[in-house]
This record gives structure tokens, C-alpha cells and sequence, in this order.
């Protein structure tokens, strides 16, 4: 473990609690993208069932099921509010995500990480590529509506951070650890350029005290 | 084969 990493870890973290402290205090969910949170829940079920096989340590086990049980639980909340504030949504969450699950998998399937062709190997590789574009219908809804709660656009810039913070860790590790991962840096460097335009408008926008609308 | 799987990041 290193700053980075845990910085990254503590970022995913605060992103959750911001999406449900979002969805809390407006008792909405209009402006989350539903698909992005499936498929974000497809992401920990594919990478994170392995916590019942695979030992790391207590702080792996407890973080996998925090992200495991709260992804679900975002979805039953947003299923269960999808009739304040999902009616718009249904019109505007379009983005076709058919080609994200086949791409990620092709991609698994044909460069798993570390060529190891496992059943765990390969839901692991998809898992990383389908986290790198999970990202897409939830900006593109942005993109839609041109505006958003400020708790929602913390909620997306927390989530961005979190891989940005993993990409120094794996440079640091690299260096000080002699470890690294190519589908890791790969889809983390992905991950976290789809996020630029977006922490641009953040930066330019909501740090300067103004309201989120995109130009 | 399996054994060699080893992913101890989040």
C-alpha cells in the first residue's frame, strides 16, 4: 500500500457516499445514469467475487464488499425512485451499452491479462476494461441535459479522481515496487482521459464558485 | 492455470 493507492481508494469511497448522499438529499435520482451504475455493479460482481476464493488481506475483503453491496444498493434505491426524477431519464440514459459489454469481453477474451487464460483471469481483464468505459452513458446524460446538482458533479469528479490517483500508483509501483500491470495502466489511462474534458469544465466551473453548466 | 492469478489491487 501507498499514498496513491490509498488516496484512490479513499476517492471511490467518498464518490459512493456522494452519489447516495445525492440521491438523499434531493430524494431523486434525476441526473444519475442508471446504466453507468449497472454497469459498474457488473464491474465488482466480475472482478470482486473472487473474495471468496482469493485472499488478500482484511482491508481487500472489507473494500470489495463495500463495493459490492453498495452498488447493489444504489441500483434497488434508483429502482426504487426510477418514478421521481428516471421518466426524463429514460429519454435522455440512451447511450447504447451493448457495445461496451461486447467490446470489453472481446477484448478480454482475446488479451488476457498476463495470457492467462482462466475463467477468474478473464472476468478480471473484462472487468478493468468495462470499468474504463463504465463511465460513458452517465456523460453522455451530462452532455444531454448541459447541467447538473453540484453533489452530482462532485459525485463524477471523485470518481475520476479515483483512477487518476491509481495510474501515479502504478508508476510509483513500477519504479519502488517492481510490479506492473499492462491491462491495469491501460484501462486506468483510458479511464481516466474520458474524465479530462470533464475535470476541465469542473476546474474551470465549480471551483470558481460558479454553477456546472457545460459551454 | 489458476494459481498463477494474482490481483491484490481494489
Amino acid at each position: 500500500m501507498n499514498i496513491f493507492r490509498f488516496l484512490a481508494d479513499m476517492s471511490h469511497v467518498l464518490s459512493i457516499l456522494l452519489l447516495l448522499q445525492k440521491i438523499r438529499s434531493s430524494n431523486s435520482v434525476a441526473g444519475i445514469s442508471f446504466k453507468t451504475q449497472a454497469l459498474y455493479a457488473l464491474v465488482f460482481v466480475t472482478r470482486y467475487l473472487d473474495v471468496f476464493i482469493y485472499f488478500v488481506s482484511i482491508y481487500n475483503t472489507a473494500m470489495k464488499i463495500l463495493f459490492l453491496g453498495t452498488s447493489f444498493y444504489t441500483l434497488h434505491v434508483m429502482y426504487k425512485k426510477r418514478d421521481s426524477g428516471t421518466i426524463a431519464a429514460n429519454t435522455i440514459d440512451t447511450f447504447r451499452v451493448e457495445f461496451l459489454l461486447i467490446g470489453s469481453l472481446a477484448l478480454a477474451l482475446i488479451f488476457p491479462s498476463e495470457r492467462i487464460y482462466s475463467v477468474t483471469n478473464i472476468l478480471w481483464t473484462f472487468s478493468l476494461w468495462l470499468e474504463s468505459v463504465a463511465i460513458l452513458p452517465q456523460l453522455f446524460m451530462l452532455q444531454r441535459t448541459g447541467q447538473a446538482e453540484s453533489l452530482t458533479v462532485h459525485y463524477i469528479f471523485a470518481l475520476g479522481l479515483y483512477r487518476g490517483f491509481y495510474v501515479l500508483n502504478w508508476i510509483y509501483r513500477y519504479y519502488f515496487d517492481n510490479w506492473f500491470s499492462l491491462t491495469s495502466f491501460v484501462t486506468g489511462i483510458i479511464q481516466t482521459a474520458l474524465y479530462s474534458d470533464f475535470f476541465w469544465v469542473y476546474y474551470q466551473k465549480v471551483l470558481k464558485g460558479k454553477k456546472f453548466e457545460l459551454p | 492455470d489458476e494459481d498463477d492469478y494474482d490481483h491484490d489491487e481494489l
